[in-house]
């Protein structure tokens, strides 16, 4: 754990009073590694690293707390500030308009399974949900969406392989409020951020419904390209949000202080396993320590 | 040309670096140049150019001659490298790494040499993964042994696994459902699976490949250790490299557990799958 590399970092130190930055020099390597280990991007890292001491620096000294406690207080409390430090909900429109929201991402990151389980979740909560199908390109993605629609109870908005993508998100979204539905969610195709075609596409849709929340899903085992990813789907489409998939597994999901640092959007749910109930709201704080973990 | 240590060290950091933001993971990045580092020492290395060369040469050792076999893929229609009859593939890994895209681009590979090949619809779990599976078979040219409702994934490969003898298929590829390597139950349903192929065909699964997506980080070397230990894995498929990200994880898959790379996904289509070629794969993170 963090703490105990800490602990070995420091036990190179006299027992000093105060974090100065000679005896911090060692601690914050020890940070760094830790924070890389989590698969936070060396882009954020370094920022954060230089928040981190700046903090510990100008830190009163606090008694009967070791210096290596206020550090590893300090790295906790700016990891909780970096992700944004209390609960974000998807925005409401004014008006009696519905929620349109609209699901971005790389190939594989669960958008499919995740638009499914949101309109679950928000069925749940006694709103009146539909799906709409706009991968034309992966076999078999409209019928996934559709059984999974079945599974959850939510209708399914398709017209299937030959329309374009913001065609059909456009006629989706009317029938949704000439049906007067609360929320219509918008599964898209996976796509590389540096295919410029598919990031066309992608503002094409985004243009035609102008959703009230664009969410960027993420894998949580996402390596260091997580950084350059956010930034070219929020120049893209600006996102209001992301959701952290698979967090079930022992990934510690550093990809995660990439979406805030990166696009300033906070992460609004994870995604906690296969099933279309495997929806959670996500803590900040539970997220500083599984990747301080 | 007189070249201070002191620029040594800061061409070291900046490759530790570039090692880093490629996945290598700070700890295999760390070791490479701290190795470099010694050369640099002992006074062999003498230019940046020499530094950058060594770097790149100990990546290259290290993902071009793993311990743990070669980099072929074991295939011989109706050789007796698989008894005299299918080869058989069992594909593995965690959620949306790209399996079930791979199988197809794989059946296509064969078809398109000549032979028959069979799919097994071993993901009886997701949402529509048996019509996606069969779509690959219609474009690829194989035959796909679907899942009857409700079968369990093991009875669904033992049943493919003897038709593809019975009706002399040169190889079966068994699709399996995602599953992640941190929940025992389905790692244990996966070996259940492969002692079913086994109990079908003795011999096989002549491989268990390993999807590993490239986007991943750090977390690729405990996939592989969980499933290794699990099934048993031959070979790693390493997918999505059409994208930015580089893979670097997996060297430290290669360096610790040994398994080589087979194939390499770069795209969504039926002809994107290669060969490993560890010298291309080298030259991406050192461009
Ligand atoms: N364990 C786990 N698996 C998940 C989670 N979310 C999605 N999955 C699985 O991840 C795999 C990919 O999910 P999809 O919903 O098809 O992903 P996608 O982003 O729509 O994929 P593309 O449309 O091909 O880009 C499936 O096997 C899902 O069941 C999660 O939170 N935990
Ligand atoms: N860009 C790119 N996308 C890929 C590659 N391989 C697979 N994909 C995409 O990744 C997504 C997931 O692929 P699948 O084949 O469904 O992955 P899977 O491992 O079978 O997923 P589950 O069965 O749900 O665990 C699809 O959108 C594929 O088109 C690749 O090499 N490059
Ligand atoms: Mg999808
Ligand atoms: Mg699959």
């Amino acid at each position: 754990t963090l703490s105990q590399s800490l602990n070995k970092a420091w036990g190179m130190v006299q027992k000093d009073a105060r974090l100065t930055p000679e005896n911090m020099k060692a601690p914050l390597r020890e940070i760094r590694r830790a924070l890389l280990e989590a698969d936070v991007p060396l882009m954020v890292v370094r920022p954060f690293i230089a928040r981190v001491e700046g903090r510990a620096l100008g830190a009163a000294v606090t008694k009967g707390v070791s210096p290596q406690q206020q550090l590893v207080k300090i790295v906790y409390d700016e990891l909780v500030i970096l992700m944004g430090g209390k609960q974000v909900s998807l925005n409401v429109p004014e008006g009696g308009e519905p929620q349109v929201i609209l699901m971005a991402g790389l190939q594989g990151t669960g958008k499919t399974t995740t638009a499914a389980k949101l309109a679950a979740f928000l069925k749940n909560k006694g709103g009146r949900v539909m799906l709409v199908a706009t991968d034309v390109y992966r076999p078999a993605a409209i019928e996934q969406l559709v059984v999974l629609g079945g599974q959850v109870g939510v209708p399914v908005f398709e017209r299937g392989l030959n329309v374009p993508p913001a065609d059909i998100a456009r006629e989706g979204v009317a029938l949704a409020k000439e049906e007067g539905m609360d929320t219509v969610i918008i599964d898209t195709a996976g796509r590389l951020q540096i295919d410029a075609t598919l990031m066309q596409e992608l503002q094409e849709i985004s243009s035609a419904v102008r959703p009230t929340d664009t969410l960027l899903v993420v894998d949580a085992m996402t390596g260091q390209e997580a950084a350059g990813l956010v930034k070219t789907f929020n120049t893209t489409v600006p996102l209001t949000g992301a959701i952290v998939t698979k967090l079930d597994g022992d990934a510690r999901g550093g990809a995660a202080l990439a979406v805030k640092e990166v696009s300033g959007c906070p992460i609004k749910f994870v995604g906690m396993g296969e099933k279309t109930d495997a929806l959670e709201l996500f803590y900040p704080d539970r997220m500083a320590s599984r990747i301080l973990a | 040309t007189y070249w201070r240590l002191e620029d040594a060290d800061a061409t070291l950091e900046d490759l530790e670096d570039a090692l880093i933001s490629s996945d290598f993971g700070p700890q295999t990045a760390f070791k490479i140049v701290d190795a470099v580092r010694e050369q640099v020492r002992s006074g062999a290395l003498r230019t940046p150019e020499d530094i950058k060369a060594a770097l790149r040469d100990s990546v290259l050792s290290l993902v071009a001659r793993p311990s743990g076999g070669s980099s072929e893929l074991a295939f011989a229609p109706g050789s007796d490298a698989a008894g005299g009859g299918p080869t058989v593939y069992l594909i593995v890994g965690v959620n949306g790494g790209g399996k079930t895209t791979t199988i197809g681009k794989l059946a296509h590979r064969f078809t398109s040499r000549g032979a028959r090949v069979l799919l097994a619809a071993g993901d009886t779990f997701r949402a529509a993964a048996g019509e996606q599976l069969r779509l690959w078979s219609q474009r690829s040219g194989a035959e796909v042994e679907a899942a009857s409702a409700g079968a369990r994934p093991d009875a669904v490969l033992f049943r493919a696994a003897q038709r593809a003898q019975r009706e002399a298929f040169d190889l079966l590829l068994c699709d399996s459902s995602g599953r992640l390597h941190t929940d025992p139950g389905l790692m244990a349903e996966l070996a259940k699976c492969r002692r079913s192929l086994a109990s079908a065909l003795p011999g096989a699964p002549h491989e268990v490949l390993l999807v590993l997506d490239g986007t991943t980080g750090v977390n690729m070397l405990a996939q592989a250790r969980e499933f290794g230990a699990s099934v048993g894995v031959t070979g790693l498929v390493l997918t999505k490299l059409d994208g930015t990200s580089r893979g670097g994880a997996v060297v430290s898959v290669i360096d610790q557990l040994g398994v080589p790379i087979k194939l390499v996904g770069v795209g969504e289509g039926l002809e994107d799958l290669q060969f490993f070629d560890p010298a291309a794969f080298v030259d991406a993170l050192f461009p």
